[in-house]
């Protein structure tokens, strides 16, 4: 495993500690969107079928289950803890993730590697991982006031994608049997380039020292 | 090519 890779892990399990921090100690689930949070438990479950059957290292395992885990401990705070439940925005929380899930799978269903089960639940995790964000950044723009969790929860799952991206290089440059794995790269690009434009506001806030703020 | 390529990525 190489650096960008295990920084994009840790950068990914930053982003789910910031937001259980926020829900957990804060009890406060403000300017999150419950859409994107579901998307991206369906993209676990799909992604990691082969939790039980294929063993690849502990480390993986581990990571799987800690993903899993903390993907359906946010739904259920969100859900139905009676205090964080109150303070999710339902009217900003709009976004028809339906038509994302549906176009995701017949994409999978066309586009894909190998035409199996598994392969296709694989491949439409990661179509559906690379959009999943969109609710999320929709219900940001709409929100006036982005707390700093808020702001650091998105920034990190957006540097953990780019961080990804960094170690497909690194493998194909360095890995004789490593797969060309375009449709991964395509959806990664995909994934990273929607988070540009938060990136910039991102950073200028932090450097002019202001609160994040999107423009509408 | 394999028939088996396991997916070693998050």
């Amino acid at each position: 495993m190489n650096i960008f890779r295990f920084a994009g892990d840790m950068m990914h399990l930053l982003s789910v500690v910031v937001l259980l921090l926020k829900i957990h100690k804060m009890k406060s689930c403000a300017g999150i969107s419950l859409k994107t949070q579901e998307l991206y438990a369906l993209v676990f479950i799909c992604r990691y079928l082969d939790i039980f059957t294929g063993f690849i290292s502990l480390y993986n395992t581990i990571m799987k289950i800690v993903f899993l885990a903390s993907a359906f401990s946010i739904l259920w705070y969100m859900r139905s803890h009676k205090v964080v439940r109150q303070t999710y925005d339902k009217d900003q929380d709009t976004f028809r993730h339906y038509f994302l899930i549906l176009a995701c799978m017949v994409l999978a269903l066309l586009v894909h590697h190998k035409f199996t089960f598994r392969e296709v639940m694989w491949t439409f995790s990661i179509y559906l991982e690379a959009v999943a964000i969109l609710p999320q950044l929709v219900m940001l723009q709409r929100t006036r006031n982005i707390d700093n969790l808020t702001g650091n929860y998105v920034f990190f799952l957006g540097t953990y994608r780019g961080l990804y991206m960094l170690n497909w290089v690194y493998r194909y440059l360095t890995e004789v049997h490593y797969h060309h794995r375009w449709l991964t790269w395509i959806s990664g690009f995909i994934q990273t380039a929607l988070y540009a434009d938060f990136f910039y506001y991102y950073v200028k806030s932090w450097r002019n020292n202001e609160k994040l703020q999107l423009p509408a | 090519e394999s028939t088996y390529e396991p997916k070693d990525e998050l």
